[in-house]
């Protein structure tokens, strides 16, 4: 198999073809122009991570069908011998199937619902959490923490599946050790200057303070809501509470911000389903 | 039927030969045996090589694959091809300057996955679907 065809070209490429098969294979990938990402740090934000987690995820799923069709093959064929293999699927990807949202330390991939939609999905991504300067104290005294995700790049003809907003939370020690906290998380409704935001609850989770690992709430209405409707995209609020209705801060709460590792960092991740057929454009 | 008409090699290939080519060492034989039949071949597409380091950040480029090869009369069964070229094959015997051979195109494709950056730094992951070549045949 190694015969190198007569016309196959074994040299480098000139300038100009090496624009044009740039431009070729862009088109290919869906895309009118090569990204210019800036900013180191914000590639930092955009969990990198976790997102090369779920190519590698991607990628082992797409090994392991390619496996399958040829033992299916090979099962066909070995049909008469009496011995075919079964071809049973193994947990897409190798999740962990752990029952609750509240995961482990490991990367945040742990979650059984994580299978199914990166299952479906066309495409996912994880957005830069755009708030620059943290506001812990709001106008009414309560703690908070602030994200902003612009949602508008997202390619033509992807439609959300599923969006989950995650943080990551330290063991906090301390006088809150045995404590038990209720992490929620808000949708921004409207601003306002001298007074506290109006907000939305989405979900909220009750964890006890000694714990760590990541939170994933659930936020793909508001995410779809807000690709509709980009400019009511107001952002989320996080804040912590004792089971009471203090308000704690964050930092003392265990919650990881951007000034954490670039493992643990906040963010934004959404599935995608093409809704329509992407037809590359006539060249 | 289409008997003594012969393409002219030189002419077919129309590609840079070596000097010391296969064909012309191997002097009167059948030539469209001497041609490769309809197969799969590797094409790699290097993300490296096309100096996109800083916005792909897996893979590192992947096997593209391209189909290449003659499907010409008898279409053999390692040839992969479907049915309806056998009977393209037939016509083409028939009526050769009208109806092409059968082509050798993909039989089947998979897909692959690309993460990159985009401008404002969000990742992506992408999977497209019927991306490459998995096995070619003559159609």
């Amino acid at each position: 198999d190694n015969h190198v065809h007569s016309s196959f070209i074994y040299r480098r490429l000139r300038n100009h073809e090496r624009r044009e098969i740039q431009r070729e294979i862009l088109s290919i990938l869906g895309l009118p122009h090569r990204p210019k990402p800036f900013s180191p740090a914000k590639q930092a934000s955009s969990a990198p991570l976790f997102m090369l987690d779920l190519y590698n995820a991607m990628a082992t799923e797409e090994a392991e069908e390619d496996a399958l069709l040829e033992d299916t093959g090979k099962a066909i064929s070995m049909n008469s011998l009496g011995n075919s293999r079964k071809s049973q699927h193994s947990a897409p990807y190798g999740y962990s199937r752990a029952p609750v949202a509240w995961t482990s330390q490991s990367p945040p991939l742990a979650t059984s619902h994580d299978a199914n939609f990166l299952n479906d999905a066309d495409m996912v991504m994880s957005f830069v959490n755009l708030v620059e300067r943290d506001r812990d104290f709001s106008h009414q005294r309560r703690h908070y923490k602030e994200f902003r995700f612009d949602l508008t790049q997202i390619p033509d003809g992807e439609a959300v599946t599923a969006a989950e907003f995650r943080i990551y939370k330290d063991h906090s020690h301390g006088r809150y050790e045995n404590v038990t906290l209720k992490v929620s998380i808000y949708q921004v409704i409207k601003e306002y200057q001298n007074r506290d935001a109006e907000t939305f609850l989405l979900d909220s989770k009750k964890i006890r303070a000694s714990d760590g690992g990541w939170l994933v709430f659930d936020i793909t209405a508001t995410s779809n809501h807000w690709v509709l409707n980009p400019q009511q995209n107001m952002g989320l609020q996080l804040c912590v509470e004792t089971m009471d209705g203090r308000s704690i801060n964050m930092k003392s709460a265990g919650i990881i911000g951007r000034s954490g590792p670039q493992s643990k960092q906040p963010f934004l991740v959404a599935f995608f389903k093409a809704s329509e057929v992407l037809l590359r454009s006539v060249r | 039927a289409t008997g003594g008409k012969r393409k002219n090699p030189t002419r077919n290939k129309g590609r840079s030969q070596p000097k010391t080519s296969q064909a012309s060492r191997i002097g009167d034989q059948n030539i469209s045996e001497q041609k490769q039949a309809c197969k799969k071949h590797e094409l790699y597409v290097s993300f490296r090589e096309l100096g996109w380091q800083d916005w792909i950040i897996a893979p590192e480029g992947y096997a593209a694959f391209y189909c290449d090869g003659e499907c010409s009369f008898p279409l053999n069964a390692h040839m992969n091809a479907t049915n309806h070229a056998i009977v393209q094959t037939l016509v083409h015997l028939m009526f050769p300057d009208n109806v092409p051979k059968p082509c050798c195109a993909p039989t089947k494709l998979n897909a692959i996955s690309v993460l990159y950056f985009d401008d404002s730094s969000n990742v992506i992951l992408k999977k497209y679907r019927n991306m490459v070549v998995r096995s070619c045949g003559c159609h």
